[in-house]
């Protein structure tokens, strides 16, 4: 699976 | 944080502040769907849930409260408050056809089988069609009114300000996030009419009024 970005957006 | 960030973040905050001018100095929520406001409030509980157990800044703290916070006390004010002005034989549009190919998509296509990817993906997923039962409504009632429109405006650049931040931070970053960009995508190409008779109309001074 692809990595999850880092959630740093709203 | 760039600058194309920091300003859709801004116009999302300012189409709340709208939204409810709107329903307080009118004292209706008249033209405004009932069923996109509630798809909302699920939008914003299901993705900043992470608000309880994963930091990321202050400004991203305060804001995640206030979208869960405006968008709650949006569904009151409708539901409630100003429920008479409500007028839900205009909004017709099925949120179960939205919802159901959602979360059937947030099973499917996530980052990771985590209870935390699957809301966070059915909230983008979500959220990138939310708006529909409010063009729904819109084209059935035909016009509307002018700070409406200011609102869906707001709403609608919000997520096409996003795209440029995402070009940019993939450009500086190498920042890479398939599924907010093409939902992000879809959210934005549903506004592009109402972006085109907005820009043709009350841009020029003239009432929001759909053709016959």
């Amino acid at each position: 699976a692809l990595g999850s970005p880092v959630k740093d957006e709203l | 944080m760039n600058i194309f960030r920091l300003t859709a973040d801004l116009m999302h905050l300012a189409s709340i502040f709208i939204l409810l001018l709107k329903i307080q100095k009118t004292r209706s929520c008249a033209g405004i769907s009932f069923k996109s406001q509630l798809l909302y409030a699920l939008v914003f509980i299901t993705r900043y849930i992470d608000l309880f157990f994963y930091w990321v800044s202050l400004y991203n703290t305060l804001m995640k409260i206030f979208f869960i916070g405006s968008s709650l006390y949006i569904v009151y004010l409708m539901q409630v408050k100003f429920r008479a002005t409500n007028d839900p034989v205009l909004d017709t549009f099925r949120i179960e056809y939205l919802l159901a190919p959602c979360a059937l998509l947030a099973l499917v296509a996530n980052y990771a089988f985590t209870a935390q990817e699957i809301l966070w993906a059915f909230s983008v997923y979500l959220e990138a069609g939310a708006i529909l039962p409010q063009l729904f409504m819109l084209q059935r009632r035909g016009e509307a009114e002018t700070i409406t429109t200011h609102y869906l405006f707001a709403l609608g650049a919000y997520r096409g300000l996003y795209l440029l931040n995402w070009i940019y931070r993939y450009w500086a970053e190498g920042y890479v996030d398939w599924i907010a960009w093409i939902a992000g995508l879809v959210q934005t190409g549903l506004y592009t009419d109402f972006f085109y008779i907005y820009y043709t109309k009350v841009l020029k001074g003239q009432k929001f009024e759909l053709p016959a």
